[in-house]
């Protein structure tokens, strides 16, 4: 991948703590699953929650939404 | 629901509250608390018993940061609260964030609103999907009662309902952009955007976005009302004009401009039109054309005029129109006017229908 620039950092760093808040993405690496390949995953739930296309990208939409205030409780699985 | 359908095996339900929020009066906070309670009792058989000591079944408390749960809040904004489906220990317990500031209105974050959803947790609902549901899991200030159809689904899954039920009107669940009956209840440009407002809802249509964006028109503007009847952009003035019954707003931009909203009649329509269908702007002639029943009126923009010689027959001057219209828009001499499911291209130049599509073709179905 390319290296990402700061403000690309910080996406990256938003989404990552959202998915792993709300949709269980998991920490550390994946072993035979590449991360981005969870990533994606993880993208694609969220995306098709909210409505969004299903892109599996970080596009601006899906940024947009993960910034507004909300719940703490994840919106699949287990809380606990 | 929460996997295992977790509930509360019996209907009557402790909470005690262990602290309060500075932002609030404690009046204030326990009457929240209580209203918020009742939204789920009006639909349920549940009751709920306020304990002052001891462990109560849901325990509610303010904190920030790390709180003792090991899931921390994070400062203002972001996360605003969380709970715990119902169990013993933790379970519906119920933490508000307290680095937010609480209101009782819709110029911070609303308690009454958050402890509701938050409640809903409490009481076993997991977030729903539907923007126009309270446990959907964004932020949004909405007045009125609170639930949705969706809501009332969920909860009654669980519990059952009231055996006595208290008459409530649960909000319509959100509309279904793809629904081939789909009508429309205004159209209007803003700044390049195109906006569709349908029952509380509005569709944000963006040249540079995949898809179009569903928000409740309250949570944007939260003095206009639920319902939009017509609305229109003036490019020259940059400004658009929303309808809804007698009244006007102006937006400049997502913003309401100051000394709306005003009665529509300001614009020259007579007393006894209480309600604009559909308005539209013709950028060529710098006229506004407003809708009402089988009648349409022409404004001239530049004088602030309602020009002579109207209202007449839409049937008569757009052949091919014989319907009342829902919305109207204008695009490169075209005018597009939505009549419940159907959309018609009528030229303006030719004086003609030139092609029927459906109304929801522009929201990419």
């Amino acid at each position: 991948l390319p290296l990402p620039s700061q403000d690309n950092d910080n996406k990256w760093l938003l989404a990552e703590k959202y998915l792993r808040q709300f949709y269980g993405l998991p920490a550390g690496l994946q072993g035979k699953q590449k991360t981005s390949d969870v990533f994606q995953t993880k993208i694609k739930e969220m995306q098709s929650f909210f409505k969004l296309k299903v892109t599996g990208n970080l596009d601006d939409n899906t940024l947009e939404l993960m910034k507004q205030a909300r719940c703490g409780v994840p919106d699949i699985g287990e809380y606990n | 629901h929460f996997p295992r359908h977790l509930k509360w095996e019996n209907n009557n339900v402790t909470f005690r509250i262990l602290n309060y929020t500075p932002d609030l009066k404690k009046s204030d906070v326990d009457r929240a608390i209580r209203n918020a309670l009742n939204v789920w009792t009006d639909v349920t058989p549940l009751t709920f018993k306020k304990l002052h000591e001891g462990n109560a079944d849901i325990m509610i408390s303010f904190g920030t940061k790390e709180h003792g749960d090991y899931n921390p809040f994070d400062g203002p904004n972001g996360l605003l609260a969380h709970a715990y489906p119902p169990g013993k220990g933790i379970g519906g317990d119920t933490h508000f964030d307290e680095d937010e500031h609480w209101t009782k209105d819709s110029s911070a974050y609303n308690l009454f609103i958050v402890a509701a959803h938050e409640l809903g947790h409490a009481l076993g609902m997991s977030h729903s999907t539907d923007p126009g549901a309270l446990m959907y899991p964004v932020y949004s200030y909405a007045s009125g009662y609170p639930l949705s159809e969706d809501d009332i689904e969920g909860i009654q899954a669980l519990y059952g309902p009231n055996p006595d039920p208290r008459k409530v009107k649960p909000k319509p669940d959100a509309p279904n952009k793809c629904d081939p009956m789909l009508s429309f209840d205004a159209v209007t440009e803003l700044r390049g955007e195109t906006i569709v407002f349908k029952d509380r809802f509005y569709w944000r249509l963006h040249p540079q976005m995949p898809e179009p964006e569903l928000t409740l028109i309250k949570s944007t503007w939260p003095s206009i009302p639920n319902k939009v009847d017509a609305a229109y952009e003036n490019p020259e003035k940059d400004q658009v004009i929303i309808f809804s019954g007698i009244r006007m707003w102006a937006l400049n931009g997502y913003n309401l401009v100051d000394g709306y909203p005003k009665y529509i009649h300001k614009l020259g329509l007579p007393k006894k039109i209480r309600k604009v269908d559909a308005a539209v702007h013709i950028r060529d002639t710098g006229k506004t054309l407003f809708f009402t029943d089988e009648d349409y009126w022409s404004y001239d923009e530049a004088t602030g005029t309602m020009d002579s010689g109207y209202p007449r027959s839409i049937e008569e001057d757009f052949p091919g129109m014989d319907d009342e219209i829902d919305a109207a828009a204008y695009h490169y001499g075209y005018l597009y006017f939505f009549h419940e499911h159907t959309q018609y291209e009528y030229s303006y130049t030719s004086r003609k229908v030139i092609r029927i599509l459906r109304t929801n073709s522009i929201l990419n179905c």
